[in-house]
């Protein structure tokens, strides 16, 4: 057998070619295989992408006939689907894979001697956290690649500052020969392209080195805290001010100690929290809310982190015990109280944020129970005034109601898994939290010459974050567009202008129109839609209607494949039909999948599927 | 670094220079009343290149502080640092932003000027003038600007607070200098009798690379006579 061969199958190329401009990463995933065997045999593609991105394209090439992937209605598709289902005709999908992937799995039966191409593309909107985009990349090839490549082409117009790249597997110098990265200016690459040899995991093994996470980092400078870029009449406000003083904080977490946490959850949040308590400011103000049954607190009141109030705080949550039942309600709504009265005493500084942060790993079975009447009850008490965080701890929880109870009083939802770093994501998610840089921050354009408009109000900008905003011109010819960023510093207000001149405009997309010319387009698309698809948890009714209306009009329009859209591929096949699905699977199917994989003779022309959930 | 003192309640203008080494800071304003204080700090050319030297200085760096409000802030030509106490807040000259607080504003025109507005009235402007980066011998430098400085008390004191009050002086005697475009007179102020040049520098406030023509009488060697005591009085340890 030539080299790479395996079962009959060779794959002799893959490639993942990567092009982010203005942090919108456009992804496509290639592989192309070869049937050596001297008859038909199944060859299976696999990719693993991020669950923030939307696949947007994937194509199927046998025997040099591409069929291309169209993006319908899910309930259209649906239709289609189950139809084939009936027939017992469905081949790949989507499922969710840890903790922030997707994975896409296609098979296909080729022929003899035949040729096929599979071609995923899907895009994503980086997110700045803790000062870098991370764009990250699980690479797993079933066996060696001829020619294997990953080929990351960044343009930022605001220049490069830093670029990175990792690979979990690159444990030798040979292979890291393989890996290249630089930058400068507005322009940075990184390319990964190991041989055949270098892919081995010894020189003599057949089997791949090449598995794990391959990731890439990056930042932009950030001359001026503010940058617009305007393209095809769509302009995106990126906004990350930087050296400005941090706000004090007055935080209030309330903590599941429920039966269900005894054990190692509730070490590692004993251990999370001491971590925390070490990383506080001594400006800031806070208190343990614990609830079981009942609630109880450490203090009766917030209290400033003094030295001597982080040592008595430590002896405090380093005996902290499981205890019966989880009383959700009770235990937020004390929180809440001690929130709204440090401020209404003048307890707390009048510049500072008040932030709630509760954790739990599970339902609420005690007090009030109902998920409805919780968030009715949050609702009524937060007010807006600040932002709640939840962190479900672990699989038995219902996280829709956490999310949407975020969500909906300004804060969101994570998960912490039930894993030996749990400790670390806890404590992860609190630096990303500590630093807010200013509170109610609004960004405005001029009226009556934007229209479709992403969200442009924020309650905190966190150091090593980033704000983005995107829209539409009303007027595309205009000669220049200012934009006014306003916020609460812990000190003073403050009023950021950002103006752009069309002119310098257009002269800099002739530089970058290389990259894709209507990223900007798309870039909004992506935000809307993401912004949509999340307002609508929390909608009701008519609202969600148009919500739903609205972000499946721009998901068809877009080519993305959300939870509202469908993907389908026809592929017509001698005496056999194949569908396949693929759901963008919610936080509810993380633990199940959705796979299904049957074939048989039939001879209707089958379809493949792209879908979301 | 030039000094340029529009004199209150008279149509005409004074100015000196100060000639001093690079690092020097020297007190411009002193007023123990509103308990602001600003310095600068002088800058040369660049580097120690002997045959390029002009011996021009400027303002390369200003403090201005409030002590009453625990307040200061640092000008560079690259960055501004606001200081709140121990809070600072860093600005750069590419920003175009307001900052206000309790008693002040601070407005940063990206790449043109600042404006520091304290509640009394009293405005402070600093431009900012850039050359080009790689001129092998000059480099940036500020400018700076007091607007009604009227609204200061009358203790302030510095290399310009001490003409923010009215005062006399008397020009006559008006006679051709060495170069015949700049005529010599005789000034008369603070009791001193002067000799001086009609002269002209800028005023770079509503433009910070072209400017406008304000005509003064210069006074020679660093300002003596003109000012109390002699320049190196008001020099200071730092800019804080």
């Amino acid at each position: 057998l030539p080299e790479g061969v395996v079962d009959g199958i060779e794959i002799y190329s893959t490639k993942i070619s990567c092009k982010v401009t203005s942090r919108f990463a456009h992804n496509v995933v290639t592989t192309r295989a070869v049937n050596r065997a001297d008859k038909a045999k199944e060859v299976s593609f696999d990719v693993e992408l991020p669950k923030t991105a939307f696949i947007t394209n994937f194509t199927l090439t046998i025997d040099g006939v591409t069929y291309p992937g169209s993006v319908k209605e899910k309930e259209v598709a649906q239709k289609q689907y189950e139809k084939a289902v009936s027939q017992g005709k469905t081949a790949g999908l989507v499922k969710a894979s840890g903790r922030k992937l997707e994975k896409f799995t296609v098979s296909v039966n080729v022929a003899a001697g035949s040729k096929v191409i599979f071609e995923l593309t899907y895009e994503e909107l980086l997110k700045r956290n803790k000062g870098k985009y991370e764009m990250y990349l699980k690479v797993q090839p079933k066996q060696l690649v001829r020619h294997f490549e990953i080929d990351a082409h960044i343009f930022e117009p605001q220049g490069i500052s830093m670029l990175d790249a990792d690979a979990s597997f690159i444990t030798n110098d040979l292979l890291g020969s393989a890996l290249t990265k630089s930058f400068s200016g507005k322009k940075g690459h990184v390319s990964f392209k190991p041989s055949l040899d270098q892919q081995r995991s010894c020189p003599t093994c057949t089997d791949s080195l090449l598995n794990g996470d391959f990731t890439i980092v990056y930042d932009v400078n950030r001359e001026s805290p503010g940058n617009v870029q305007i393209v095809n009449g769509y302009f995106v406000h990126f906004f990350a001010p930087q050296g400005l003083p941090v706000v004090p904080k007055n935080i209030a977490f309330v903590i599941d100690v429920s039966g269900s946490m005894s054990g190692r959850k509730i070490q590692q949040t004993r251990e999370a929290l001491l971590k925390i308590l070490d990383d506080m400011k001594e400006e800031d103000y806070l208190n343990f809310i614990l609830f079981s049954t009942g609630v109880t607190t450490w203090k009766d009141h917030l209290v400033k982190a003094t030295p001597a109030n982080l040592e008595e705080a430590r002896a405090f949550v380093k005996n902290i015990r499981d205890r019966s039942m989880t009383n959700i309600n009770d235990g937020l709504l004390r929180g809440i109280e001690m929130l709204n009265k440090a401020r209404e005493d003048h307890l707390v500084p009048e510049r500072s944020t008040s932030i709630l942060v509760m954790l739990t790993d599970g339902d609420a079975n005690t007090g009030e129970s109902r998920p409805e009447k919780i968030q009715e009850n949050v609702r009524n008490a937060i007010r807006g005034k600040f932002p709640l965080y939840n962190l479900g701890f672990g699989n038995n929880l219902n996280y829709n109601f956490l999310e949407s109870l975020a969500l909906e009083n300004h804060g969101f939802a994570r998960r912490i898994y039930e894993d030996s770093d749990a400790s670390l994501q806890l404590q992860g998610f609190y630096e990303e939290v500590a630093n807010p840089l200013l509170t109610n921050v609004e960004l405005e354009y001029p009226e009556n010459a934007i229209l479709d408009l992403t969200r442009n109000s924020y309650p905190h900008f966190y150091d090593g974050s980033e704000i983005v905003v995107a829209g539409r011109l009303v007027d595309r010819n205009v000669d220049n567009f200012k934009a006014d960023v306003k916020g609460h510093g812990a000190l003073n207000d403050l009023t950021f202008t950002e103006e752009v001149d069309m002119k310098e405009m257009d002269a800099a997309l002739k530089e970058q129109g290389y990259i894709f010319g209507d990223y900007i387009e798309r870039l909004w698309a992506y935000l809307t839609i993401e912004q949509l698809l999340e307002k609508r948890k929390n909608a009701r009714g008519d609202e969600k209607e148009n919500i739903t209306a609205e972000a499946l009009e721009l998901s068809l329009k877009y080519h993305f494949v959300t939870p509202l859209t469908s993907m389908v591929v026809t592929k017509p096949e001698d005496n056999e039909d194949q569908t396949a699905i693929a759901d963008k699977p919610g936080e509810e199917a993380i633990s199940a999948s959705t796979a299904y994989l049957t074939s048989q003779q039939s001879s209707h022309s089958p379809y493949y599927y792209v879908d979301g959930d | 670094p030039h000094f340029i003192i529009q004199v209150p309640g008279k149509n005409d203008t004074i100015c000196f220079n100060i000639d001093e080494k690079p690092g020097t800071v020297l007190s411009l304003i002193q007023d123990p009343v509103t308990g602001i204080a600003v310095t600068g700090q002088i800058i040369g050319e660049k580097g120690n290149n002997a045959s390029s030297r002009t011996g021009k200085t400027y303002f390369g760096k200003l403090g201005i502080a409030n002590a009453w409000m625990d307040f200061r802030i640092e000008v560079t030509t690259e960055k501004i640092i606001l200081g709140n106490g121990d809070a600072l807040s860093t600005f750069s000259w590419l920003d175009t932003v307001t900052v206000t607080q309790t008693g002040l504003s601070v407005t940063i025109n990206r790449k043109k000027n600042m404006v520091v507005s304290f509640e009394d009235g009293i405005s402070f402007v600093i431009v900012l003038h850039q050359v080009w980066k790689k001129h092998p011998v000059h480099q940036d430098f500020l400018g700076f600007y007091v607007v009604d400085s009227h609204r200061m008390s009358a203790q302030t004191h510095g290399l310009l607070g001490q003409f923010f009050q009215p005062f006399d002086f008397k020009v006559f005697d008006v006679r051709p200098g060495s170069d015949p475009m700049k005529p010599d007179a005789t000034m008369v102020v603070k009791s001193h009798r002067l000799t001086v040049t009609r002269g002209s520098q800028k005023d770079y406030r509503k433009d910070a690379s072209v400017g406008t023509k304000v005509v003064c009488w210069f006074v020679h060697n660093n300002g003596e006579g003109f000012i109390d005591g002699v320049h190196t009085d008001y020099i200071v340890p730092s800019l804080f």
